[in-house]
């Protein structure tokens, strides 16, 4: 499903570079659950972008379900992430002025969905996620946890077949993380491939497959298929 | 130290009303640690953005060392705020075009610190947080917990009395956690309050007291003194 070869994503600073991925390979077969932990800065958030679609390696190879990923434009990355990801931001990333419905709706907007049924789909998901009674609130309007739940709706209402969520609960109480991890469950039974990079080793625990990141490598990976 | 009676904060909101705060009292004396707990949606932000002078209440009473807080304006605010408070928000709020190092010297231009000794103690206070390496980088340029650590820096570089810190290690691995919760204790020991929101039972189970909201009001104190 996900291939990624040596990849590596530098940035110039001042007189040298940060290298925030130095090499990182691996491959997510599909239906895997996959948590990727390490200490703050080590490149999990990197590399979910890298797999996400929304940044590109400064080298290396990646590959989501046979499609080279470097072979297609912006425009044929931003269709490859419509169609079959979701992904849940670690900080959030919903728009200012527009209600949590609104928000959840937008990948709807994209994939050409008619506004009665954005907006039945986008109420389910809101309410899938204990939100139904703020879903006319502004981000601005909402808690952390709020906002944050607001964001894996949005990530949830396409029914993605590659979801890929960056700290899913950080903002969230342990009883609320649980029903999450419950609907990232139900998805994954439905035969969705899960990678979620996390700092809690309770929703690492729920994953059949733990990645260590640490200084933009690969550190450990207890279910690593080459 | 800190008194509040009665505490509400609603929102209109359509037709109705949001109570985010429907009756908080509780009194936090000199050099308490405090755990403020609570599902997500409980009201623990509004809480501490009340004790922070961020917001004024919808009603009752909040006085901060004897002062009432309903007679200051915004500018008395923000001299006591200036003065005494380190605040670290649950969403880092650090200004965006803005090195690390300048985010946290900004409490210091405030206080009429001069440039050398802001530039010093910011480097300082970025050390103490293991983010000398970083002290150029834009907040862009951070990893979600590097921005934590920055808006964490910044907090502590004025010396407070009184620190109130909202969800501080939520995009943080646990060791760095606990390097955080190493800083928190050292300015405690120097005598500072220390009020802190959390979801995480290892950072409620360094403080003192723990105190736990629920839909507005506090369902549970173990340490309340009246
Ligand atoms: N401007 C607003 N207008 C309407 N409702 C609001 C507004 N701000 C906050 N709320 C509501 O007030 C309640 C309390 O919010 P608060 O941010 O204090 O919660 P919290 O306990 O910090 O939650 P979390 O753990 O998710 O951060 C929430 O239900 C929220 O939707
Ligand atoms: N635009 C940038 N320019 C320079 N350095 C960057 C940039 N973006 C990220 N970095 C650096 O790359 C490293 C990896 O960042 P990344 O966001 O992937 O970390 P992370 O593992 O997600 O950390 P956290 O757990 O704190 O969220 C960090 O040290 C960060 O400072
Ligand atoms: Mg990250
Ligand atoms: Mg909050």
């Amino acid at each position: 499903a996900v291939r990624g070869e040596d990849l590596v994503r530098s940035y110039a600073q001042g007189e040298g570079a940060v290298h925030a991925l130095a090499g990182v390979s691996m491959r997510i077969p599909h239906g895997a659950w996959v948590a990727i932990t390490g200490s703050s800065g080590s490149g999990k958030s990197t590399l979910l972008n890298l797999l996400g679609c929304l940044d590109r390696p400064t080298s290396g190879h990646l590959a989501i379900d046979g499609n080279d990923v470097a072979a297609l434009d912006d425009a044929g990355l931003a269709r490859l992430r419509n169609r079959h990801l979701g992904f849940v931001f670690q900080q959030f990333h919903l728009l200012s002025r527009t209600s949590a419905e609104e928000n959840v709706a937008l990948p709807l907007v994209y994939a050409g969905v008619a506004r009665p049924e954005r907006l039945a789909r986008a109420r389910e998901a809101l309410d899938r996620v204990g939100l139904a009674d703020r879903r006319t609130h502004w981000p601005s309007q909402l808690s952390g946890g709020q906002q944050q739940r607001v964001a894996i709706a949005r990530a949830l209402v396409t029914r993605p077949t590659l979801l890929l969520a960056d700290e899913p609960t950080g903002a969230l109480d342990s009883r609320t993380s649980e029903e999450i991890l419950d609907l990232f469950a139900d998805l994954h039974r439905q035969g969705a491939t899960v990678v979620m990079v996390t700092h809690d080793p309770a929703v690492a625990a729920r994953a059949s497959r733990r990645l260590v990141l640490a200084d933009g490598r690969i550190a450990s990976d207890d279910g690593s298929l080459s």
